[in-house]
C-alpha cells in the first residue's frame, strides 16, 4: 500500500526535518535512513544545545551521548547510552541495529563498539563547555542531581556520601530549571 | 533532544531521537531517549511516538510507547499523546516534557506539559520546507 510519506520532529529544529525528508525521497532510501540523517544533522548543528557534542557537561565536566533507533517493520532497534568521545551516536546507534543482535549498548563497551565498527574518536569537550563547567564548580555545584547525602548538596559539591538519616519519598515537584532537559 | 518520527511512501515507519542529556548529570545517567519506549517506539501496524523533556521523570511512564498502545486501540495521535503526559502530570505536577506522534495513515499530533507551548516540525510530500506547529500546552 503506497502511503504520503511524512517527517515529524520534536522542536523547530527545521534542518534535520528537512534532511530526513529529502532522505527518504531519495530512490533506495527507507524511513530508517531518514530518522538517522534528521539525528545527525542536529547532532552536528548542536541543535538547541541539547544535541550533539560540546554542550550539557556532566558533574565531571564530559559530554556523553545518547540515541535510539527503531525499525516499525521489523521491530529492530538499536541504542546506545553514556557515549563518550564519538559525536556520531545515532550513527553507532545505527550500527547496534544492523551490526549486533543486542538493543543497547552503554558507556565505554558502547565506545569501543563504535571504535571497531570504523566510528571516528574524537574529544566531546568544547570552550563553551569546559567554561559553562567551572562556572558551575565555582558556583557550589548548582543545580545537581543529588539528595540525601552530605554534605548538603543544595549548598556544596561534592564528593558526597549517603546522609544517615534519608527522606524516604520522592519529592514529585522536583521542578528543572527552564530549558535544562533532554 | 531531538526525537523524530518518519513514515515513507512503502508505508514502512521508523523512529528515534538523540540527545547529549541534562546538564551537570551524574555521570553514568541514561536519558530517557535511549529507552525503548520511553525516547521512541513504532509500530509499522500503528504508527509511532517519541518524547522530549525531563528524562528522569518521563522514562519511569514509558510515554511512546504508551501513546502507540493507545492509537493501536484507535485513539488520535493527539489525545494519546495528551494521556500520557496526564500519567507523568498525575505523579509529577512540576515536569517539564512533550510527547509526539505520527500514526500510520499520516495523521500526527503533539501534548505537553511544563511549558507555555511546544513546537513541532512537520514534512510531508510537495512541501518547500518544513513546517513549525506550536501547540498550547496542558
Amino acid at each position: 500500500s503506497s502511503s504520503s510519506p511524512i517527517v515529524v520532529t520534536t522542536w523547530p529544529f527545521i534542518n534535520a526535518t528537512r534532511n530526513a525528508f529529502a532522505k527518504m525521497m531519495t530512490p533506495g532510501a527507507t524511513c530508517l535512513d531518514a530518522v538517522e540523517v534528521g539525528c545527525r544533522t542536529c547532532e552536528d548543528e548542536q541543535c538547541d544545545g541539547s544535541v550533539g557534542w560540546g554542550n550539557h557537561p556532566a558533574e565531571d565536566g564530559e559530554t556523553t551521548l545518547d540515541a535510539l533507533i527503531i525499525d516499525g517493520r521489523t521491530m529492530s532497534v538499536g541504542a546506545v547510552a553514556n557515549l563518550h568521545r564519538i559525536k556520531n551516536a545515532i550513527g553507532v546507534a545505527r550500527a547496534v541495529l544492523q551490526y549486533s543482535t543486542h538493543s543497547l549498548l552503554v558507556g565505554e563497551s558502547a565506545t569501543k563498539f563504535a571504535i571497531d565498527m570504523g566510528f571516528k574518536e574524537e574529544d566531546l569537550h568544547s570552550n563553551g563547555s569546559i567554561e559553562t563547567w567551572n562556572k558551575w564548580k565555582n558556583g557550589n555545584c548548582q543545580p545537581n542531581f543529588r539528595r540525601n547525602v552530605q554534605p548538603d548538596p543544595t549548598t556544596s559539591c561534592g564528593p558526597y556520601t549517603p546522609k544517615p538519616q534519608c527522606d524516604k519519598e520522592f519529592s514529585s515537584h522536583r521542578q528543572l530549571p527552564y530549558g535544562e532537559h533532554d | 533532544t531531538i526525537g523524530m518520527v518518519s513514515l515513507d511512501s512503502n508505508g514502512n515507519m521508523a523512529a528515534g531521537g538523540s540527545t547529549n542529556g541534562l546538564q551537570f548529570k551524574i555521570p553514568g545517567r541514561v536519558s530517557d531517549t535511549a529507552l525503548i519506549g520511553s525516547g521512541a517506539y513504532v509500530d509499522n501496524d500503528v504508527g509511532g511516538a517519541c518524547a522530549t523533556g525531563d528524562g528522569d521523570v518521563m522514562q519511569r511512564f514509558v510515554p511512546s510507547y504508551h501513546a502507540v498502545q493507545l492509537m493501536r486501540q484507535g485513539v488520535a495521535p493527539d489525545e494519546a499523546c495528551l494521556d500520557a503526559i496526564k500519567r507523568i502530570a498525575q505523579f509529577n505536577p512540576n515536569f517539564t516534557g512533550a510527547v509526539l506522534a505520527l500514526d500510520k495513515n499520516g495523521r500526527y499530533g503533539a501534548a505537553c506539559h511544563g511549558m507555555d507551548s511546544f513546537p513541532y516540525s512537520v514534512m510531508k510530500q510537495g512541501w518547500i520546507d518544513p513546517e513549525v506547529l506550536q501547540i498550547p500546552c496542558l
